[in-house]
């Protein structure tokens, strides 16, 4: 199982619809400070059902949308679409490929979608269960969680041992 | 559940310590302790490193390199017993010197045979191991956009 | 004492906004605010950031490295109003890309001339900016040496 | 005012006598992982005076003396010596250098010296009151730092704010 694209529009910075294509080796991105790289991680929790808007660096939800540039007004929704190849039909669906997407708008409503029909959360929750890749497993790694998991906050640690349990 | 999870630790302590070696050398070492392994559930796991030829020490006085190495060791250590399919690293590699980010390179290699990795840097040396390059840029105020890049550094058809 | 902590916060306020556009760009803003001038001693010191281009936002969305020159900017605005003879950074400019470290490394030269300044660093532009440079290694097992190191690379005379 | 020499021995991993000379521009020092350069940092800090051993990254000021190594056994002291060239005269003695130097016996006896005469910590604290150079002051930066600052914690950048009023 691998994500093979990731698509992007009224994200954060990415206010123009962005796509990626990505392989089953390793993927490097690279680019200046402050140019987005970090933001294409969020994308990604985020449309796997990330709950909490500190963990995306944001005070709120609504952060996520793009909020506007001098040439540029702030636009009305956040919308994320990653596409999974399913090939070893770890996913329980008969799909060989499963879009999962997720929608914002500014007056708070929230839309979940599975291969473009709207569903649930708990849809897409119930999907990923015991694959390792719900939104809060440990596949994203950042230097901070280093330090977290280093120091005696043994809490982290152990939740990341009954996690693998 | 307490018999589960002391299984679960005792194989992701097996990992650990294996890793460790890999990632420093086979003369470093380092191990896992439940502090109180009659209460799994609720004890305190602690971290052990005992680079070559230094006396055991809390991992507290390691440098930053050798925190982010460990660590690392342990984060895969773990994802070995439950593997994810994919993993995201956003600029771990920052604290690592060429050789140290040589060796996390070969780790990571070995492992993407089961894993797709998804590598966020800003050092050369990770760029050059990746089979695929995606650079970021902000050509338009504020306005992210990605552009696919050839290994030699020009751009792929946009 | 409210009289003296209200001018220094302004002074460090100054400063703070003119380094924020040396660090970043002359279209760059923040600013810095008490969230109650009718009590500075006990109210939050804000810091808001405005990258050029982009809506004000918290500086918690800011990415790694511009809260990096963020927080460089804040503490050398602070440093600005009582100066330190020295100043150490350890690995600082670990998350800047290379036109950061450029900026950086100017107003580092920029304050060279009233500070001296130590800077413990992996990084190549760091170095071939600096006046002296001291190599640490490790020859013995466990045990550190310092080297003197000429800028061309090669060891000074032991 | 500047640092222009510091001399460590049985001081973390600098177990044999070492000699740093600075120019009062400025200097980078460079190594691989873990060789040392954080402990020349943590030299100068425990030689200003600094009383925490987690700002050094140890449990108890005992472990700032060198822990042996296969080859060698570990030592009975650590001693660290910092010279400081008064050239504005801004500290308060007639000196043109003066040297500050601090030994710690296994035994946990402690010693202060001043231009190498034993002294009591307080002279060394009163030499550097209002110059800024304090154990605890903003002198040294480390990307730890840099979060602390930022993150909503505005104790540390109101301590800060304070140190300089
Ligand atoms: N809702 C939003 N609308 C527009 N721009 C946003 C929004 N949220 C964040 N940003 C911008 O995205 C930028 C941060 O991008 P990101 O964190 O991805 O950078 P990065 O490429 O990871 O950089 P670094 O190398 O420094 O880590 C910030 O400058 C921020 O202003
Ligand atoms: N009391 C001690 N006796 C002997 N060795 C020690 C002692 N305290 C710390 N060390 C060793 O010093 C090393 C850490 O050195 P230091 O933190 O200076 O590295 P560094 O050069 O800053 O590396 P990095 O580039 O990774 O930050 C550790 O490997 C640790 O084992
Ligand atoms: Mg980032
Ligand atoms: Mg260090």
């Amino acid at each position: 199982m691998y994500l093979s694209k990731l698509e992007m529009v009224g994200f954060k910075s990415f206010a123009a619809k962005t796509e990626l294509t990505f392989t089953d080796g390793v993927t490097a991105i690279v680019g200046p400070n402050g140019c987005g790289k970090s933001n294409i991680v969020d994308a990604i929790r985020w449309v796997l059902g990330e709950q909490k808007s500190s963990t995306l660096r944001a005070d709120s939800m609504e952060q996520v949308i793009f909020n506007g540039s001098k040439a540029r007004k702030p636009l009305g929704m956040a919308e994320v679409s990653l596409t999974i190849e399913n090939n070893k039909h770890i996913l329980p669906t008969e799909y060989s490929q499963v879009v999962v997407s997720r929608r914002l708008f500014r007056s708070g409503e929230s839309q979940y979608l599975l291969n473009r029909t709207q569903c649930r959360l708990r849809d897409i929750v119930d999907l990923f269960m015991d694959t390792g890749m719900g939104a809060d497993a440990y596949s994203v790694i950042e230097l901070k969680m280093i330090e977290t998991i280093l120091s005696d906050k043994a809490d982290e640690r152990r939740h990341l041992f009954e996690e693998a349990a | 559940a307490r018999e589960k999870f002391s299984a679960t630790f005792d194989r992701i302590r097996e990992n650990f310590i294996e890793l460790f070696k890999v990632l420093f050398t086979e003369d470093d070492e380092a191990d896992l302790r439940m502090t109180d392994s009659e209460d799994p559930l609720e004890c305190t796991i602690e971290i052990e490193a005992k680079p070559r030829g230094k006396r055991p020490h809390s991992i507290e006085m390691l440098s930053g390199g050798e925190k982010t190495l460990t660590a690392i060791a342990l984060l895969f250590a773990i994802y070995l017993v439950k593997p994810s399919p994919f993993c995201i690293l956003d600029e771990v590699d920052a604290p690592l010197d060429d050789a140290n980010i040589d060796r996390y390179l070969k780790l990571i290699r070995k492992f993407s045979n089961n894993t797709q990795f998804l590598m966020i840097t800003h050092n050369k040396k990770t760029m050059e191991a990746a089979d695929t390059l995606y650079g970021v840029t902000m050509e338009e105020q504020a306005v992210s956009k990605t552009v696919s890049v050839r290994l030699s550094g020009t751009p792929a058809t946009a």
